[in-house]
């Protein structure tokens, strides 16, 4: 399970 | 605000309002996801659904596809309801027996994800093959497997 915050990093990395 | 937590169909996600894209008839749209077990999706929404679609796919247009096909299919089991019920009641009276597949889940309009976190929330990760009367039972609990009962009815000859 990851937390919130590596979750919040992933999304904005695959923001185009 | 950009991202928003989000639980339902047994999948707990995050979603991106910041990284959204349309349909290009517009009847769609997808926000880009994560899972709390770190696998991307998109998210889509469909004119007239309040419910989320889970697509698997990189390309956003495979994932309104996807969804597409997929409300189409349930529509089509929707209008067949009450056979649904009826088989999954003989299941789980024993007047009805037979095996539910994975390859069932696979072919229903159930989302791949939302299958497998299902599964995972049940201990029953990784299973091939499960009884229809219990399946019935769990239909009880998530009225979906109806979706999965119906497909394994088509596969067994009971419905057609």
């Amino acid at each position: 399970v990851i937390t919130k915050l590596a979750a919040y990093e992933l999304l904005a990395q695959e923001r185009p | 605000g950009d991202f928003i937590p989000l639980r339902s169909d047994w999948i707990s996600l995050f979603y991106d309002t910041g990284h959204k894209v349309t349909s290009d008839d517009g009847s769609q749209y997808a926000f880009r996801a994560i899972t709390t077990r770190g696998e991307y999706l998109w998210l889509v929404f469909s004119a007239g659904k309040t419910r989320g679609y889970h697509a698997e796919t990189t390309c956003p247009h495979s994932a309104f596809a996807e969804a597409r096909e997929a409300l189409t299919y349930r529509r089509a089991v929707k209008s067949r309801w009450d056979d649904v019920r009826a088989v999954a009641r003989a299941l789980r009276r024993g007047k009805l027996r037979f095996d539910v597949l994975i390859e069932d889940a696979m072919e229903s309009p159930l989302c791949a994800m939302g299958t497998r976190h299902f599964l995972r929330s049940f201990g029953l990760s990784g299973i091939k093959r499960i009884s229809g009367f219990k399946l019935a039972w769990m239909m009880l609990i998530e009225p979906q497997l109806g979706f999965v009962i119906y497909q394994a009815a088509l596969r067994e000859g009971v419905l057609s």
